[in-house]
C-alpha cells in the first residue's frame, strides 16, 4: 500500500 | 560532429540492456565533456541518470552539444548485432536524424555499420542537487539482485531500513512474510564482496519492488552498487561503469495514506 508520488515532485525542473 | 569509440563495447550493450525495460525512449545528450541521458519511466515513478565521461572513451569528439532522441529498444536491436569484444563507434553529423554504429571485431577481420533512425523526444531536465544521505551501502551487485529478486517473489512493496545492526529488506505477501538482514562485512579479500554500511541516522523506507527488480537489470555494469537513503526522499540505486562513468536509478518512496 501507499501512495505514490512522481519522482519529478522531488527534483526542480532546470 | 559527434564521434566515440569504445573498444569494450560489451559495456555499451550491458548499459542499453540496464535501461531499455525501464525507460521506452529518451534523449542521449552529447557535448564535449561526455555523453550523459536523464529519463523517467513510463509512469513518472523513476529517474534514471547516466553519465560517460569523455575521458572514459578511447576516441571522444563532439564539436556541438545535441540531444539524440533515442529509441531503446531499437537501439538494443542494433546493439545485439555486435560481438561482445568488438569495438563500437558512434557517429552523428550535427543536428543528424540518424546515429551510425561501427562495429569492429577484436583482429579487425569484421567490420560492419548500422544507422539507427534519432527521434525528435521532448524531455523535461530536472536538476539532481548532490547532498548528504542518512545512510550509504555498498555491497555486491549480485546480492542486490538476489534480494530484490526473492523478495519479489513475496510481496509488492519492501520496507528498507538501515540501523548500526545493519540493513533489512522486509516484505509480506499472501505467501507469508520475508526478511534479509544484511551485516557490515569487510572481511574479504576481495573488496567486491565487501558490504559497507555508512550510517548516520536510522532510516526506514517504503519502496515498490517491481522498479528495484528493475534496476538489478544493470548487475552486469559492475561488482558493487550503492544504495543512498534519505527519510521521505527518492532511493538512489547507483552502479559505476568502470573509468567511463555511472548509473543511477531513483525510485519516489511510497508514502502512508
Amino acid at each position: 500500500g501507499g501512495k505514490q508520488r512522481s519522482i519529478s515532485a522531488f527534483f526542480k525542473q532546470t | 560532429m559527434f564521434e566515440a569509440k569504445i573498444s569494450q563495447g560489451s559495456v555499451l550493450k550491458k548499459l542499453v540492456e540496464a535501461l531499455k525495460e525501464l525507460v521506452t525512449e529518451g534523449n542521449i545528450d552529447v557535448s564535449p565533456s561526455g555523453m550523459s541521458l536523464q529519463a523517467m519511466d513510463s509512469s513518472h515513478v523513476c529517474l534514471v541518470s547516466l553519465v560517460l565521461r569523455d575521458d572514459g572513451f578511447d576516441h571522444f569528439r563532439c564539436d556541438r552539444n545535441m540531444p539524440m532522441g533515442i529509441h531503446f529498444a531499437n537501439f538494443s536491436k542494433i546493439l545485439k548485432c555486435a560481438g561482445n569484444d568488438d569495438a563500437i563507434t558512434l557517429k552523428a553529423e550535427d543536428n543528424a536524424d540518424q546515429l551510425t554504429l561501427m562495429f569492429e571485431s577484436s583482429n579487425q577481420d569484421r567490420i560492419s555499420d548500422f544507422d539507427l533512425k534519432l527521434m525528435s523526444i521532448e524531455s523535461e531536465h530536472l536538476g539532481i542537487p548532490d547532498q548528504d544521505y542518512s545512510a550509504e551501502i555498498k555491497m555486491p551487485a549480485s546480492e542486490y539482485q538476489r534480494i530484490v529478486r526473492d523478495l519479489t517473489s513475496i510481496g509488492d512493496t519492501v520496507l528498507i531500513s538501515a540501523t548500526k545492526e545493519g540493513i533489512k529488506f522486509s516484505t509480506s505477501g499472501d505467501v507469508g512474510t520475508a526478511n534479509v538482514t544484511l551485516r557490515h562485512n569487510t572481511t574479504s579479500e576481495k573488496q567486491e564482496e565487501h558490504t559497507i554500511i555508512d550510517l548516520k541516522e536510522p532510516v526506514a523506507l517504503t519502496f515498490a519492488l517491481r522498479y528495484l527488480k528493475n534496476f538489478s537489470n544493470a548487475t552486469a555494469l559492475a561488482p558493487q552498487v550503492k544504495l543512498s537513503l534519505t527519510k521521505d526522499l527518492p532511493i538512489v540505486v547507483e552502479y559505476q561503469v568502470g573509468e567511463l562513468g555511472n548509473i543511477r536509478f531513483y525510485l519516489a518512496p511510497k508514502i502512508d495514506d
